[in-house]
């Protein structure tokens, strides 16, 4: 389950805006 | 230079480009009880993204299973009771089948921004979390 959350939690990161 | 805040008075997209603003939204949408909608329209846009990273194959089947299990699997889910039967129908689809496209999450993404473009932005823009800020 812990996986799972930490591959969704990286995808969703990947598509936030770098800070400027 | 205009004011951040101000930016994201302009469109949802303005908002979600700024990493304050996601974070303002997000403690707004945690009040509302939505904030999965915009946990899954970040999941579509990372998803799609994935494309480029070849031979990770493994990897982007496995990532959408997560997706559709945790956004589109449980019928009383905010993002599940969004979404029209017919798109629900082509992601299970296409994750039943393993035919893992990047686009396989767009039409559901669209959706969602549709109703967060309609009714929880205008709301977001009123709310005391955004006017006190």
């Amino acid at each position: 389950i812990d996986s799972e959350d930490d591959l969704l939690q990286e995808c969703i990161s990947s598509a936030m805006p770098k800070k400027k | 230079p205009t004011p951040p805040y101000l930016k994201w008075a302009e469109s949802l997209h303005s908002l979600l480009d700024d990493e304050d603003g996601i974070h303002l939204f997000r403690m707004f949408l945690k009040q509302e009880e939505c904030v999965d909608m915009l946990n899954f329209w970040f999941a579509c846009s990372g998803f799609r993204k994935q494309e480029a990273n070849e031979g990770y194959e493994e990897k982007k089947v496995k990532l959408a299973k997560v997706i559709y299990k945790k956004f589109i699997l449980d019928n009383n889910g905010i993002v599940s009771r969004q979404i029209k039967p017919a798109t629900k129908s082509f992601i299970k689809d296409c994750v039943m089948k393993l035919h893992i496209d990047p686009a396989m999450f767009d039409q559901a993404q669209t959706e969602i921004q549709t109703i967060m473009e309609d009714n929880t932005y205008p709301l977001f823009l009123k709310s005391d979390i955004y006017l006190e800020y």
